[in-house]
């Protein structure tokens, strides 16, 4: 794992800290509902929060919120232009900044079920690794981890991995009810 | 066998991005090399870290120079690929995969040996 020049982090004073998100009420797509992508976010957003003392609570406040989410196209402002679909998919910020940018040119899926495209890709993985991102975390060298730099399409990657774990935990410290023996028998079993 | 009097091929690149998707052309080159459209790849390389940003993308030549490999064999540690200063088959793919925007060197890199 590695972090952001500095390590910076959310540097809240209670614990467990509690981190607001919202959508943009402008920038977003309309082929998967809302609620689904709603749904898609609170599982990526419950993955990190099961193993850091850090919740996160949606609001409609947009501007207020620690971490806002949206889709954009091409230039959109932060000096960092989307390139159309594929190649780039996604970025987000280091703490405390809160900007978590998707490109709203990739045929975003939810359920590769429904969605036959070849070049579709799983909004909940790309989404678990932003948080990473916008948690502290940079990129990691282990393929398997959330961390790592590329996703394929039609891949689902959303399950932390012993790398990705450490990596924020050594941020923030562990949840209570987390345990890493639970994480090593599912790393273990999939190995298998 | 008759063959027809016209073979089209259709090479279907549509889980590539169009700006990435012909990287293929450079696999297997080495220290040395010159293949043309090289300076592509090396503002791939400046845009996620690898090289440095003080050269202007207009200044980029096609050649394989030692700078360039010095990114390559950083970009193959930094994706866990295997070291070899080329670009192997599986460093082209590898470049050629859909990814995050966020540069890959701005980090401070931490190794645990499990």
């Amino acid at each position: 794992y590695s972090y952001f020049y500095g390590k910076p982090r959310w540097s809240r004073r209670m614990s467990p800290m509690t981190l607001t998100y919202a959508f943009s009420s402008t920038d977003m797509i309309d082929y998967i509902s809302l609620s689904d992508i709603k749904l898609v976010l609170k599982r990526a957003f419950s993955r990190w929060s099961s193993v850091i003392p850090v919740n996160f609570k949606e609001t409609d406040k947009y501007e207020s919120a620690d971490i806002r989410i949206g889709f954009y196209h091409g230039d959109h402002g932060d000096g960092e232009a989307f390139d159309g679909a594929l190649g780039v998919l996604a970025h987000s910020f280091s703490p405390e900044n809160g900007r978590f940018h998707l490109d709203a040119a990739e045929t975003w899926a939810v359920d590769f079920e429904t969605v036959k495209s070849r070049a579709a890709i799983d909004l909940e993985s790309v989404a678990t690794h932003e948080i990473g991102h916008i948690l502290g975390l940079g990129h990691t060298s282990v393929k398997e981890a959330v961390m790592y730099p590329s996703l394929s399409p039609r891949t689902k990657k959303v399950d932390l991995k012993i790398d990705d774990v450490e990596g924020v935990q050594a941020l923030y410290g562990s949840n209570p009810n987390f345990k890493f023996s639970s994480l090593l028998e599912s790393e273990n079993s999939s190995n298998d | 066998s008759i063959l027809p009097d016209k073979v089209t091929v259709i090479t279907n690149n549509s889980t590539h991005n169009a700006t990435w998707h012909d990287f293929t052309r450079f696999i297997d080159a080495e220290m040395g090399s010159h293949v043309i459209g090289m300076s592509e790849l090396k503002k791939y390389f400046t845009r996620f870290g690898y090289l440095p940003m003080t050269i202007s993308d207009s200044n980029f030549t096609d050649n394989f120079d030692t700078q360039f490999k010095s990114a390559v064999t950083l970009y193959q540690t930094k994706l866990g690929l295997p070291v070899t200063g080329k670009l192997d088959s599986d460093t082209i793919t590898t470049i050629m995969s859909p990814r995050c925007g966020v540069s890959d060197t701005a980090h401070k890199i931490h190794v645990t040996k499990h």
